[in-house]
């Protein structure tokens, strides 16, 4: 009943469904914000299924305001209902994880931070949340995340598989998710030539230094003509004020440097220790 | 924290609010809320490269799993996660074909024996953001089990 929120500042009205916002212990020390919101169908029947913004280290409010959650912002941050929410069928719960993203904190500085604490302190969250909300430990459980929630995903997954607590878990999804650093990098090269990120001239070069019999590694190869073919694919991706995010989209705000880009972008081709130019304030044309 | 070609704008302006603080429960001691933090991302020591064995592991249980991709995102592009899918060797059910939102194409899926494979056509990394009304129709029929 304390977590239960009451009025939403900038909604006029409060929707039909209840939504909960508080902590949940995850693990000595470290307090994980949650975002519980029932579903507009039967809550006491439709599955539970947290949901986990990737990075890493951003912070799945973005999940629940700008994706799949019941609010979303307008431009000038007032409020208003998504139809399209995902807590139309299910009862969604959005974790701001680890300690130290957004709301969550820990009582104590963390030297450092691992994908297996992750998912330690998640499954630990998550016995928290059952504790809090028993009415719902026997509604069909899943695990959903995007991004670096692809790793977030599986060892959580794996963590409530091998764990002692009893969740009725039915599954897990993941949405453009880390999965394989080596098939997320060997086929980037591909999708960007086939959709003319470079052309035909880079796409011969990097197939005749960084292939052989048909497999090509452009993960750590150590062939330098490969490297240096690398380069300049690099910096087409990188450097020229791609929304690296949404392909065809405009970049919003312009191709600044900013840290989030920074983040996501250490998920690819961190073998390499590339020097590529910050692109230029300004935006793109 | 903020994101490059993303606007977090209101993300910002709202959740810092005090009145949405007390709203939401947060303690006044915290600082502002950041979409990203920076210090998390330092500190953070990458593990895992390659999620198979928690794939082969996990769908041995009794469980069931979705991939799956906006198909203009260039982060983690389509054509990994379907080589990934791939490559757990599972039965396949249904080959690659078309699934549907309003009587349009809204991307394309493959089935394998308790994981599925799906595009969603014209979305970038945040599926849900960019292609609203198709990730709902997706979610749905994952969490019923019916066809997409």
């Amino acid at each position: 009943a304390p977590d239960l929120i009451t009025s939403l500042p900038g909604l006029s009205e409060m929707p039909s469904f209840q939504q909960w916002s508080g902590y949940l212990e995850a693990g000595p020390g470290h307090y994980f914000h949650y975002w519980f919101v029932e579903s507009q169908g039967n809550p006491a029947t439709d599955p539970v299924v947290v949901w986990l913004n990737g990075g890493p280290g951003c912070s799945s409010m973005e999940g629940l305001l700008a994706e799949n959650g019941p609010l979303h912002l307008n431009d000038d941050g007032m409020p208003y209902l998504n139809p399209y929410s995902w807590n139309k069928v299910a009862n969604m719960l959005y974790l701001e994880s680890p300690a130290g993203v957004g709301y969550s904190y820990s009582d104590f500085t963390q030297s450092s931070i691992s994908d297996n604490q992750v998912a330690e302190d998640n499954y630990q969250a998550l016995q928290s949340f059952f504790a809090k909300f028993p009415a719902f430990s026997n509604n069909d459980f899943y695990v959903f995340g995007e991004s670096y929630g692809g790793i977030y995903v599986p060892t959580l997954s794996a963590k409530i598989v091998k764990g002692s607590a009893n969740f009725n878990f039915k599954g897990f999804g993941v949405g453009n998710g880390m999965t394989s650093y080596y098939l997320n990098e060997v086929t980037l090269m591909e999708f960007a030539y086939y959709h003319g990120v470079f052309g035909d001239e880079l796409w011969a070069l990097l197939n005749k230094n960084c292939c052989y019999q048909g497999t090509c590694n452009y993960i750590n190869n150590t062939n330098s003509n490969c490297i240096t073919a690398i380069l300049p694919a690099y910096e087409r991706l990188y450097g020229i004020g791609l929304n690296m995010y949404n392909f065809y989209a405009p970049c919003w705000g312009g191709a600044n440097y900013q840290e989030r880009y920074e983040a996501d972008l250490s998920n690819l081709f961190h073998q390499y220790q590339f020097n590529v130019p910050v692109p230029k304030v300004g935006s793109i044309p | 924290g903020v994101p490059r070609c993303i606007n977090a704008t209101a993300m910002y302006i709202w959740l810092n609010r005090d009145d949405v603080r007390q709203a939401l429960h947060i303690p006044s001691s915290l600082t502002n809320w950041e979409l990203c933090s920076s210090q998390v991302r330092t500190h953070y020591k990458r593990i895992y490269m390659d999620m198979a064995p928690f794939y082969q592991t996990l769908l041995k249980h009794d469980l069931r799993a979705l991939v799956y991709n906006g198909d203009v995102d260039m982060l983690c592009n389509f054509l990994g996660s379907e080589k990934f899918v791939e490559s757990l060797n599972k039965p396949m059910l249904k080959s690659y074909q078309p699934w549907y939102y309003n009587n349009q194409i809204a991307g394309f899926f493959k089935e394998y024996e308790k994981i599925t494979f799906l595009t969603v056509k014209g979305a970038g990394h945040m599926v849900p953001q960019y292609k609203p009304g198709q990730a709902l129709k997706m979610f749905q029929c994952f969490l019923s089990n019916t066809t997409y």
